[in-house]
């Protein structure tokens, strides 16, 4: 998934 | 992506769609309580500020506009459509809703991530939905009558929470550095809040008779 630190959920 | 992360999401989406499209066909928003569902339109609308600047997948931007769309929809047609909001039991649905948010904020400013506007706002929006279903299980508790749909949508809306749990579960053992205390333990609480409303929900269906929730 994306990189850390970054919201990637809903 | 996993398929714990996309049944929440699918649980969710069926969740807004069952209440979006109980009003629109029965246009009555009996038993559903708008204090709720304008939490919850703040919970997207400050969840999903960086809709435009940051994209992670076509599917994560088109649900986002689908929360975004689907929250302020039911909010629009419970005020301003003119034979849904006649239905709106206005009096019972008293919950002092932004006495939640203050608690909220102020929490977001003290335990967060990162202090940055953006994540301060995300961080609020997840203990604000944490707690964004209680007017509904008052309203409930007041109103003593549970129709099914709002039920349902009960139900979905916490199934989809217990599925992002076994979500964090999953990331946390196959994502090396996956670590989010703050949104496992807002999830938790949130999760918890409704496993006591199932339980009472089940004690009345096993013995058929009218939702007690707890004072």
């Amino acid at each position: 998934d994306s990189p850390k630190g970054f919201h990637d959920e809903l | 992506m996993n398929i714990f992360r996309l049944a929440g999401d699918m649980t969710h989406l069926a969740s807004v769609l069952v209440l979006l499209l109980k009003i629109h066909t029965i246009k009555s928003c009996a038993g559903v309580s708008l204090k709720t569902q304008e939490l919850y339109a703040i919970v997207f609308a400050t969840r999903y500020l960086d809709i435009l600047t940051s994209f992670v997948s076509i599917y994560n931007t088109l649900m986002k506009l689908i929360f975004l769309g689907s929250s302020f929809s039911i909010v629009w047609y419970m005020k301003y459509h003119k034979t849904v909001r006649r239905t709106y039991d206005r009096d019972q649905d008293t919950f002092r809703h932004w006495f939640l948010m203050l608690p909220c904020l102020l929490l977001a400013l003290l335990i967060h991530e990162k202090f940055t506007f953006f994540e301060v706002l995300w961080t609020f929006s997840l203990y604000l939905e944490a707690v964004a279903i209680l007017p509904q299980l008052v309203l409930l508790q007041r109103t003593r009558n549970i129709d099914n749909l709002t039920g349902q949508y009960i139900f979905l809306l916490g199934g989809y929470r217990g599925f992002y749990i076994l979500n964090w579960i999953y990331r946390y053992f196959t994502e090396p550095h996956y670590v989010h205390w703050i949104t496992w333990i807002a999830g938790l609480v949130q999760t918890l809040l409704y496993a006591d409303f199932f339980y009472y929900y089940f004690l009345s269906w096993k013995n058929n008779k009218k939702l007690q929730l707890p004072a």
